[in-house]
């Protein structure tokens, strides 16, 4: 009965995961081996084929007020500002996967604050590496395709930005884990007991330690020759704090250094005070 | 709660739009 308890758990997160998030690693995956019988993405590799492709690739951001302005800027200030709002956005995707676990919205309202304010990043870059390969990323919704030259071309500190997400998803994505592996591994990250300045962590604890059941179960279920994937997934926690811990240090240099930019006040939010 | 309120907002409307 607890074996069924953990599995009716993971298919509710997998079940809130697929309607919380718009890119699935199923499709990015299938976009990105040309097996979705739809065109092919906009390949992005140089300054030419990043203005045609604006052409046709669409960005949601466009229709948000005060990006006309945008237009006069440096490319790489534009490209960072449509990466910061794909971030919001994930956010928001994130925060409507978090109120869905349960048990977190009867959590303190402000531990519930606070383990977003730790996670997001965490889930963000866990979730980008099902859309990149070791060759680009896909953006805008499967529409293009950006590659890591090109991203690495770019003028400094623009350059060092994606780079070690694509070093961490080449790893990451070595594991294999599917849409339904991740659900649950994203609510462990969400569920972190020792996230700075938790109010009452107990029952936080309590709510990851049955994440944690479900996703050894989920594991064993779904990948029967991989013994030791539970044990490698979890080393991985580590490395994401270490790559959020370097992502955030960019950006509070970006913030310093580039005056044309603007960081969008719920990262700025998230940022504040993290590490 | 000044300190996180996109956030604290975000957490008790559902699916609100975030706004600049």
């Amino acid at each position: 009965p607890e074996c069924a308890d953990l599995r009716a758990l993971a298919k509710h997160l997998y079940d809130s995961y697929l309607k919380s998030f718009s890119l699935t690693k199923a499709k990015a995956r299938a976009i990105l081996t040309g097996k979705t019988g739809e065109k092919a993405p906009f390949v992005i590799y140089d300054m030419n084929s990043l203005m045609t492709g604006q052409q046709f690739v669409s960005y949601k951001q466009n229709s948000v007020p005060g990006q006309g302005q945008e237009q006069n800027k440096e490319v790489e200030i534009q490209l960072f500002q449509r990466c910061q709002f794909r971030s919001v956005e994930a956010v928001r995707e994130i925060t409507e996967f978090a109120k869905s676990i349960p048990g977190f919205i009867g959590l303190d309202l402000n531990d519930q604050v606070t383990l977003l304010k730790y996670g997001v990043h965490e889930v963000i870059f866990s979730t980008l590496a099902s859309l990149m390969n070791k060759d680009g990323v896909l953006i805008s919704d499967g529409q293009g395709f950006m590659t890591r030259e090109f991203l690495k071309s770019l003028r400094k500190p623009f350059c060092e930005l994606m780079e070690p997400k694509f070093e961490f998803s080449v790893k990451f994505n070595s594991l294999e884990l599917d849409d339904s592996d991740l659900a649950v591994f994203i609510a462990v990250i969400i569920l972190s007991g020792d996230r700075p300045g938790l109010v009452n962590v107990k029952p936080i604890e309590d709510l990851q330690d049955n994440m944690l059941q479900a996703l050894e179960l989920q594991l064993k279920m779904n990948h029967p020759d991989a013994p030791h994937l539970f044990a490698k997934l979890l080393q991985k926690m580590t490395d994401l704090r270490q790559i959020v811990t370097e992502h955030v240090q960019l950006l509070q240099l970006l913030k310093k250094t580039e005056l044309e930019m603007n960081i969008h006040p719920l990262l700025q939010e998230i940022m504040k005070d993290l590490y | 709660k000044e300190k996180h309120k996109i956030l604290h907002r975000l957490l008790q409307n559902s699916s609100s739009p975030v706004d600049l």
